[in-house]
């Protein structure tokens, strides 16, 4: 398995059709990168990816320089998955 | 010996539970319920459809398939929860039982089982690496190998093998897809299809591939609105809705798009909810809020397609 600690989802909000565009040229990126859990669609929709630690500062440097606004939506996927194993073991148990 | 009641809805489940789950569930409800293998997949696992019908022959039918995208196991989950809202509720919901008397259910719970055996054995949070050799390299990454269940090459599907949108080589090329459309071809007589995707907080019906509304357009979008807002009654939960051009992007060669020109009027996908919190990894807390909700929109188009027979 592997260790996904201190790997973020972040979600971008596009304003409009050129900020979409700087998020489409991250999607070219190989996924060991970015990988887009929802991709640019359309300004109206929030765009959710996947950042592995290492690249982080990266990302978020690239997000900041073009005026992209960002939420973190999971500070880290590792704590959340060793949650839903441990509930699926519980489940198992019980 | 194990039956369904001790199965927990409320928690997520391997393959090899859930399959179990319906050898369980075919035997205790063996009256209403059957289950039908449609096929093999990639990797030479059973592909499982449940049948929810009270007999008669040639009856008109509506299918419904959860996990196409294998890491959305939120889908799965529903699926699960769903099947066993029939058997108890069939009988005492009047609408329900107007609609089983009528028409057979069928439901896929695990479109994609290899890719979520691969969710479970390697890579459950995504990561596109995990690629096992395979016919097509990456075709076994297990969550989104059927991509948008594309059936054939267009816009919206991709040739690169490692794209969520990969087609496969031709048309219906991969085994899950081809399982279904031959059952559903061979079939004949379905009058709704639903698609079950998470994670948008969307109700879509057709088409994908053009902005052009289909010629059903105001029924289709009469019908998500009422199901959406079933929905929104059982816990507050808003969805987006229209055709899936205009609301999420312009794509081809899709599920609904396919069914559609198929004949199936009724044909919609489904994007489950999104707290905006947890994406894929929605914890098992809210499994049955979720179950519970999409329950109600799905009844609302079972019910309207009952009362719109074409």
């Amino acid at each position: 398995q592997m260790n996904f600690t201190g790997d973020q989802v972040l979600r971008v909000l596009a304003k409009d059709e050129k900020q979409l565009s700087l998020l489409r040229d991250l999607e070219g990126l190989k996924p060991q990168k970015v990988d887009f859990w929802r991709g640019p669609a359309r300004p109206s929709l929030p765009v959710d990816m996947r950042v592995p630690f290492s690249e982080l500062k990266y990302i978020k440097a690239y997000l900041e320089s073009h005026g992209l606004a960002y939420s973190i939506m999971i500070k880290d996927i590792q704590v959340l998955l060793d949650e839903e194993r441990e509930a699926m073991a519980k489940s198992r148990r019980l | 010996e194990r039956s369904t009641s001790s199965f927990s809805y409320s928690s997520y489940h391997t393959l090899e539970e859930i399959y179990s789950w319906i050898d369980n569930f075919v035997t205790e409800h063996s009256d209403i319920v059957s289950k039908i293998q449609i096929g093999n997949s990639f990797e030479n696992r059973s592909i499982l459809v449940l049948k929810f019908s009270t007999g008669g022959s040639r009856h008109p039918a509506i299918w419904i398939d959860t996990g196409i995208h294998s890491r959305e196991w939120i889908t799965h989950a529903t699926g699960i929860w769903t099947a066993n809202k029939i058997v108890s509720d069939y009988g005492k919901d009047r609408v329900l039982t107007d609609i089983l008397k009528a028409m057979d259910i069928f439901i896929e719970l695990v479109t994609n089982p290899d890719g979520f055996a691969f969710t479970h054995s390697m890579v459950r949070a995504p990561g596109k690496d995990g690629r096992r050799g395979s016919r097509h390299l990456c075709r076994t990454w297990g969550f989104d190998s059927l991509g948008g269940f594309i059936l054939l090459p267009g816009n919206g599907s991709n040739s690169n093998p490692c794209s969520e949108t990969y087609h496969g080589p031709s048309p219906q090329s991969e085994p899950e897809v081809a399982a279904i459309v031959n059952f559903i071809t061979a079939h004949g007589n379905f009058k709704a299809l639903i698609s079950i995707h998470s994670y948008s907080q969307m109700l879509m019906y057709p088409y994908g591939r053009s902005l052009e509304p289909v010629s059903n357009q105001r029924e289709l979008y009469d019908l998500a609105k009422d199901a959406v807002e079933a929905l929104y009654k059982v816990h507050g939960i808003e969805y987006f809705f229209g055709s899936i051009s205009t609301t999420l992007y312009v794509a081809s060669g899709i599920t609904v798009d396919w069914a559609y020109d198929s004949g199936i009027k009724y044909a919609f996908s489904f994007e489950l909810r999104d707290t905006g919190r947890y994406g894929f990894l929605l914890p098992a807390t809210q499994i049955i809020p979720t179950a519970q909700e999409t329950w109600m929109a799905l009844r609302t188009i079972m019910e309207h397609t009952l009362n719109h027979p074409y």
